[in-house]
Protein backbone atom coordinates (compact mmCIF):
# COMPACT_ATOMS: atom_id res chain seq x y z
CA UNK A 1 0.00 0.00 0.00
CA UNK A 2 1.07 3.46 -1.03
CA UNK A 3 0.96 6.97 0.74
CA UNK A 4 -1.39 7.98 -1.33
CA UNK A 5 -3.95 5.36 -0.76
CA UNK A 6 -3.34 5.29 3.17
CA UNK A 7 -3.98 9.56 2.92
CA UNK A 8 -6.93 8.29 1.16
CA UNK A 9 -8.27 5.71 3.13
CA UNK A 10 -7.71 8.25 6.10
CA UNK A 11 -9.79 11.14 4.74
CA UNK A 12 -12.72 8.96 3.58
CA UNK A 13 -12.52 7.30 7.51
CA UNK A 14 -12.39 11.02 8.96
CA UNK A 15 -15.27 12.15 6.72
CA UNK A 16 -17.21 9.77 8.73
CA UNK A 17 -16.35 10.26 11.68
CA UNK A 18 -16.85 14.41 11.26
CA UNK A 19 -20.20 13.45 9.79
CA UNK A 20 -20.93 10.96 13.22
CA UNK A 21 -19.63 13.92 15.50
CA UNK A 22 -21.48 16.15 14.26
CA UNK A 23 -24.72 14.80 14.56
CA UNK A 24 -23.81 13.49 17.80
CA UNK A 25 -22.52 16.98 19.14
CA UNK A 26 -25.25 18.96 17.57
CA UNK A 27 -28.03 16.04 17.97
CA UNK A 28 -28.86 17.15 14.69
CA UNK A 29 -28.84 16.34 10.89
CA UNK A 30 -29.99 19.18 9.01
CA UNK A 31 -28.55 19.02 5.83
CA UNK A 32 -27.63 15.35 5.74
CA UNK A 33 -29.08 13.48 2.79
CA UNK A 34 -30.73 10.23 4.40
CA UNK A 35 -30.61 8.82 0.78
CA UNK A 36 -26.92 9.61 0.23
CA UNK A 37 -26.32 7.81 3.32
CA UNK A 38 -28.69 4.75 2.56
CA UNK A 39 -26.63 4.37 -0.82
CA UNK A 40 -23.06 4.26 0.65
CA UNK A 41 -24.78 1.17 3.04
CA UNK A 42 -25.59 -0.20 -0.54
CA UNK A 43 -22.06 -0.01 -1.55
CA UNK A 44 -20.78 -1.25 1.19
CA UNK A 45 -22.62 -4.09 1.46
CA UNK A 46 -22.41 -4.68 -1.71
CA UNK A 47 -18.65 -4.40 -2.26
CA UNK A 48 -17.75 -6.26 1.46
CA UNK A 49 -19.63 -9.28 0.30
CA UNK A 50 -15.98 -11.03 -0.14
CA UNK A 51 -15.25 -10.62 4.10
CA UNK A 52 -17.08 -13.94 3.94
CA UNK A 53 -14.68 -15.73 1.49
CA UNK A 54 -11.29 -13.82 1.14
CA UNK A 55 -8.92 -12.15 3.41
CA UNK A 56 -6.19 -9.91 1.77
CA UNK A 57 -5.04 -8.04 5.33
CA UNK A 58 -5.64 -6.85 8.71
CA UNK A 59 -6.19 -3.49 8.02
CA UNK A 60 -8.31 -4.29 4.78
CA UNK A 61 -10.68 -6.16 6.82
CA UNK A 62 -10.72 -3.71 9.81
CA UNK A 63 -11.76 -1.24 7.70
CA UNK A 64 -14.78 -2.69 5.85
CA UNK A 65 -15.89 -3.80 9.04
CA UNK A 66 -15.94 0.43 10.61
CA UNK A 67 -17.24 1.41 7.19
CA UNK A 68 -20.25 -1.02 7.17
CA UNK A 69 -20.77 -0.55 10.98
CA UNK A 70 -20.21 3.63 10.64
CA UNK A 71 -22.68 3.70 7.67
CA UNK A 72 -25.52 1.93 9.58
CA UNK A 73 -24.86 4.10 12.83
CA UNK A 74 -25.59 6.88 11.00
CA UNK A 75 -28.77 5.77 9.10
CA UNK A 76 -29.83 4.69 13.06
CA UNK A 77 -29.77 8.09 14.13
CA UNK A 78 -31.16 9.34 11.18
CA UNK A 79 -34.01 7.28 11.13
CA UNK A 80 -34.51 6.40 14.96
CA UNK A 81 -32.70 8.62 17.29
CA UNK A 82 -35.69 10.16 18.93
CA UNK A 83 -34.04 13.87 18.47
CA UNK A 84 -31.81 13.29 15.53
CA UNK A 85 -34.47 12.11 13.25
CA UNK A 86 -36.72 15.23 13.90
CA UNK A 87 -34.13 17.08 11.92
CA UNK A 88 -34.06 15.64 8.85
CA UNK A 89 -35.11 17.49 5.90
CA UNK A 90 -37.68 14.38 4.32
CA UNK A 91 -39.48 16.88 2.40
CA UNK A 92 -36.13 18.58 0.88
CA UNK A 93 -34.42 15.15 0.36
CA UNK A 94 -36.41 14.03 -2.35
CA UNK A 95 -34.20 12.73 -4.95
CA UNK A 96 -35.26 9.18 -6.65
CA UNK A 97 -32.34 6.77 -5.68
CA UNK A 98 -34.27 4.51 -8.48
CA UNK A 99 -32.72 6.64 -10.96
CA UNK A 100 -29.35 5.82 -10.07
CA UNK A 101 -29.57 2.16 -8.75
CA UNK A 102 -31.36 0.94 -11.90
CA UNK A 103 -28.73 2.53 -14.41
CA UNK A 104 -25.82 1.18 -11.81
CA UNK A 105 -27.05 -2.22 -11.44
CA UNK A 106 -27.70 -2.60 -15.44
CA UNK A 107 -24.38 -1.51 -16.56
CA UNK A 108 -22.51 -3.52 -13.89
CA UNK A 109 -24.51 -6.58 -15.57
CA UNK A 110 -23.05 -5.22 -19.08
CA UNK A 111 -19.44 -4.16 -17.71
CA UNK A 112 -17.83 -6.30 -15.39
CA UNK A 113 -14.74 -8.60 -15.40
CA UNK A 114 -16.51 -11.58 -14.56
CA UNK A 115 -19.99 -12.99 -14.98
CA UNK A 116 -20.79 -14.11 -10.98
CA UNK A 117 -23.26 -12.76 -8.55
CA UNK A 118 -20.28 -11.50 -6.06
CA UNK A 119 -18.33 -9.58 -9.15
CA UNK A 120 -21.60 -7.77 -10.67
CA UNK A 121 -22.50 -6.94 -7.07
CA UNK A 122 -18.52 -5.46 -6.85
CA UNK A 123 -19.09 -3.59 -9.73
CA UNK A 124 -22.21 -2.36 -9.10
CA UNK A 125 -21.14 -0.57 -5.83
CA UNK A 126 -18.29 0.89 -7.84
CA UNK A 127 -20.29 2.07 -9.88
CA UNK A 128 -23.15 3.67 -7.26
CA UNK A 129 -20.30 5.45 -5.36
CA UNK A 130 -19.61 7.03 -8.05
CA UNK A 131 -22.91 8.85 -8.10
CA UNK A 132 -24.06 8.16 -4.55
CA UNK A 133 -23.53 11.59 -3.56
CA UNK A 134 -26.12 13.26 -5.61
CA UNK A 135 -28.64 13.16 -3.44
CA UNK A 136 -26.87 15.23 -1.20
CA UNK A 137 -25.59 17.92 -3.30
CA UNK A 138 -28.84 17.82 -4.59
CA UNK A 139 -30.43 18.74 -0.67
CA UNK A 140 -27.06 21.34 -0.65
CA UNK A 141 -28.09 22.82 -3.40
CA UNK A 142 -31.84 23.25 -2.19
CA UNK A 143 -31.38 24.14 1.39
CA UNK A 144 -28.19 26.64 0.37
CA UNK A 145 -26.65 27.45 3.66
CA UNK A 146 -24.12 25.00 3.86
CA UNK A 147 -23.09 24.38 7.50
CA UNK A 148 -19.40 23.90 8.49
CA UNK A 149 -19.01 20.33 9.39
CA UNK A 150 -21.10 19.29 6.36
CA UNK A 151 -18.78 21.26 3.96
CA UNK A 152 -16.06 19.57 5.70
CA UNK A 153 -17.87 16.10 4.77
CA UNK A 154 -18.11 16.63 1.93
CA UNK A 155 -14.87 18.09 0.90
CA UNK A 156 -13.65 15.34 2.51
CA UNK A 157 -15.24 12.47 0.57
CA UNK A 158 -14.09 14.43 -2.15
CA UNK A 159 -11.04 14.78 -1.28
CA UNK A 160 -10.63 11.46 -0.60
CA UNK A 161 -11.48 9.91 -4.39
CA UNK A 162 -8.96 11.82 -5.37
CA UNK A 163 -6.03 10.82 -3.73
CA UNK A 164 -7.21 7.59 -4.61
CA UNK A 165 -6.99 8.69 -8.43
CA UNK A 166 -3.79 9.68 -6.95
CA UNK A 167 -2.66 6.17 -5.74
CA UNK A 168 -3.85 5.00 -9.22
CA UNK A 169 -1.23 6.78 -11.14
CA UNK A 170 0.97 5.52 -8.82
CA UNK A 171 0.21 2.34 -9.14
CA UNK A 172 0.32 2.23 -12.31
CA UNK A 173 4.05 3.08 -12.96
CA UNK A 174 4.84 0.98 -10.14
CA UNK A 175 2.98 -2.28 -10.70
CA UNK A 176 3.93 -3.87 -13.88
CA UNK A 177 0.59 -4.76 -15.15
CA UNK A 178 -1.68 -2.78 -13.08
CA UNK A 179 -4.67 -1.62 -14.65
CA UNK A 180 -8.27 -1.31 -13.46
CA UNK A 181 -10.10 0.38 -16.12
CA UNK A 182 -13.77 -0.26 -14.06
CA UNK A 183 -12.68 1.21 -11.13
CA UNK A 184 -10.77 4.35 -13.33
CA UNK A 185 -13.29 5.65 -14.85
CA UNK A 186 -15.46 5.26 -11.95
CA UNK A 187 -13.45 7.20 -9.67
CA UNK A 188 -12.74 10.23 -12.26
CA UNK A 189 -16.44 10.10 -12.65
CA UNK A 190 -17.13 9.89 -8.75
CA UNK A 191 -14.07 13.12 -8.14
CA UNK A 192 -15.51 15.31 -10.97
CA UNK A 193 -18.82 15.11 -9.28
CA UNK A 194 -17.60 17.28 -6.55
CA UNK A 195 -15.59 19.91 -8.98
CA UNK A 196 -18.47 22.31 -8.84
CA UNK A 197 -18.77 21.79 -4.51
CA UNK A 198 -14.80 21.98 -4.47
CA UNK A 199 -14.75 25.25 -6.35
CA UNK A 200 -17.41 26.87 -4.19
CA UNK A 201 -15.91 25.50 -0.82
CA UNK A 202 -12.32 26.64 -1.75
CA UNK A 203 -13.56 30.02 -2.68
CA UNK A 204 -15.33 30.47 0.97
CA UNK A 205 -12.68 29.45 2.36
CA UNK A 206 -10.42 32.09 0.27
CA UNK A 207 -12.70 34.64 1.44
CA UNK A 208 -12.73 33.10 5.18
CA UNK A 209 -16.87 33.45 4.47
CA UNK A 210 -19.63 30.77 5.02
CA UNK A 211 -19.79 28.33 2.27
CA UNK A 212 -23.31 29.62 -0.15
CA UNK A 213 -24.03 27.82 -3.09
CA UNK A 214 -25.56 30.06 -6.32
CA UNK A 215 -29.23 29.44 -6.80
CA UNK B 1 -6.59 -11.58 -12.82
CA UNK B 2 -7.39 -8.35 -12.83
CA UNK B 3 -10.87 -8.95 -10.86
CA UNK B 4 -8.67 -9.67 -7.56
CA UNK B 5 -6.26 -7.11 -7.71
CA UNK B 6 -9.03 -4.80 -7.57
CA UNK B 7 -10.04 -5.89 -4.48
CA UNK B 8 -7.52 -5.07 -2.50
CA UNK B 9 -8.84 -1.30 -1.99
CA UNK B 10 -11.74 0.02 0.13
Amino acid sequence: MNIFRLAGDMTHLLSIIVLLLKIQATKSCAGVSLKTQELYAVVFVTRYLDLFYSFISLYNTVMKIIFLLTAFTIIWYMRKHKVVCQTYDKEQDTFRVLFLIVPCFVLALLVNHEMSVTEVLWTFSIYLEAVAILPQLVLLQRTKNVDNLTGNYIFMLGSYRALYLVNWVYRYFTELGYRQWIVWVSGTVQTCVYLDFFYYYVQAWRNNERMKLPG
Amino acid sequence: EEASAAHDEL
